[in-house]
């Protein structure tokens, strides 16, 4: 049923929720409800990407087949999904949905381990890219976050960030894809060239 | 050097000695100062003359006290061809990125403000305060629930006799898109990707409340402080806060459409699911 994400509407919208002005017990029931609407939300979004992006399949998609994750916790650079190596062969699919109503020109960012990748748009042309090390203040904060709230390590740190820019149409999506970059493939992200002012 | 420069499209931010100094934007002319401080307001105990305590429902400030970084904070500077970012941080609490994407016109920053330190007893509101030279007469704007922007007045009403007896307090409203000022020549607009609470209480000068740690209860109905903590096994800390917030200065006139376009894209950001492909019919 689709009743907990109707909950968790209400409550993200309650006064209470809003402004903070709720006893703790109840913020951690608020927090508890909203995060199971958005696991429901979440399997109805990637059902529905599914069945976007299959080709194959008659206009129904009763039986979408490919599975998409979000991650909830990028602000906090955790996303298991693009924290993988990539091996030859490998892909990961990278689709950007658009809810709003005019063509987007954005920048997307998201935490890996290896600085040897490529993007790729859906035409397989090479996409510019650039890769911004992960600082240690944010591997704290989420070690400290997915210890304290999902109760797991994180594993693996991410050691970059990978960034890209993607165009989207008004309510659509793109797709991109990362792999494994061979060496003589030109079209690797730039590294960010980095530095430190001096302590006065 | 003393002195950095970032920003490779129209806009380029001035860092001094550590601090935002400068905003310039080569294809409006817009060329502007602008400065970027924290402060905390301790929270009211409750112990004064009229008993109330700053707490879930009422911000009443005892004070003002200025976060100033020891000597000069060193940056650390990110480069490339897609954006630049500027790493600040302000104290061992406050941990600022500043952001440039080429192609956009407006200023990212983010904010990871926490855990809020209450070991001197002191509960803490803490506040971003952004100063440009617009000379906003004592007037800026706030948005309605992300509708219509509404003129505000400090220490003034519109419909009754307004007798100040908060200064900072009685001049605060709720930010859930953004807030902004005007001159004869300028706009000054920040937009937030989250209700907050802000205010101008000088003129030119746009502040924003990102985070609250305090340690008495208002008596306003929720019977306890806004102290939350968050435990990773026995160890609990008061919470980070991490968030965003964009700043844009335009000629006067241009800021509405940004305002509007922006703010619908803060407020529905693009969704991105992952999903993973073996072999080459990745297409």
């Amino acid at each position: 049923t689709a009743d907990s994400l109707g909950d968790a509407l209400a409550i993200a919208q309650h006064h209470d929720a809003v402004t903070g002005t709720e006893k703790q017990h109840v913020a951690d029931d608020y927090s508890k409800r909203l995060s199971i609407g958005y696991v429901e939300a979440e399997k109805l979004v990637a059902s529905s990407l599914a069945c976007l992006t299959d080709t194959t399949s008659n206009s129904k998609c009763s039986n979408p087949s490919t599975n998409f994750e979000q991650c909830p916790l990028l602000n906090i650079s955790y996303c298991p999904p693009s924290e993988v190596e990539l091996s030859q062969g490998k892909y990961l699919v990278v689709l950007v949905y658009n809810s709003l109503g005019w063509n987007r020109e954005d920048v997307i960012r998201i935490p890996v381990i290896s600085a040897s990748v490529i993007v790729r748009d859906s035409k397989g042309s090479i996409v510019e890219s650039q890769l911004l090390p992960i600082l240690n203040i944010s591997l704290e904060i989420r070690k400290l976050h997915t210890m304290a709230y999902l109760g797991i390590s994180p594993g693996v740190n991410p050691k970059f960030w990978l960034v890209f820019p993607v165009s989207v149409p008004p309510l659509g999506f793109s797709t991109y894809i990362i792999s494994s970059a061979e060496k003589s493939v030109s079209g690797h992200p730039v590294m960010s060239t980095t530095y430190e002012t001096h302590e006065s | 050097a003393s002195v950095i420069e970032v920003g490779q499209g129209n806009l380029k931010l001035v860092f001094n000695e550590g601090k935002m100094s400068h905003y310039l934007n080569s294809r409006n002319s817009v060329n502007t100062t602008i400065h970027q401080s924290y402060i905390y307001y301790p929270g009211d105990d409750g112990s004064g003359a009229d008993y109330q305590a700053s707490g879930a429902y009422v911000f009443r400030p005892n004070g003002t006290f200025p976060i100033q970084p020891s000597g000069q904070v060193p940056l650390t500077v990110m480069r490339g061809p897609i954006l630049e970012e500027v790493h600040q941080q302000i104290n061992p609490w406050i941990y600022q990125i500043t952001r440039l994407y080429r192609g956009r016109e407006h200023a990212e920053i983010e904010f990871i403000v926490g855990p809020i330190p209450v070991d001197d007893e002191v509960g803490k509101e803490v506040v971003t305060q952004i100063t440009s030279n617009v000379r906003s007469e004592k007037t800026f704007y706030t948005d309605s629930n992300g509708r219509d922007f509404i003129k505000r007045i400090r220490d003034y009403r519109s419909d009754w006799d307004l007798e100040v007896n908060q200064p900072v307090a009685g001049n605060y409203y709720p930010i859930n898109l953004g807030i902004y000022m005007t001159d004869n020549t300028t706009e000054f607009s920040v937009l937030v990707d989250r209700s907050v609470g802000g205010s101008s209480i000088l003129d030119g000068q746009i502040e924003l409340m990102l985070h609250r740690r305090l340690l008495h209860d208002d008596g306003r109905g929720v019977a306890e402080a806004l102290n939350e903590t968050v435990c990773a096994h026995e160890d609990c800390t008061g919470l980070i806060t991490a968030g965003k917030f964009y700043v844009r200065i335009d000629p006067l006139g241009d800021g509405a459409k940004w305002r509007r376009s922006q703010g619908q894209e803060v407020y529905s950001p693009l969704l991105i699911a992952f999903s993973e492909q073996n072999g080459a019919d990745w297409t």
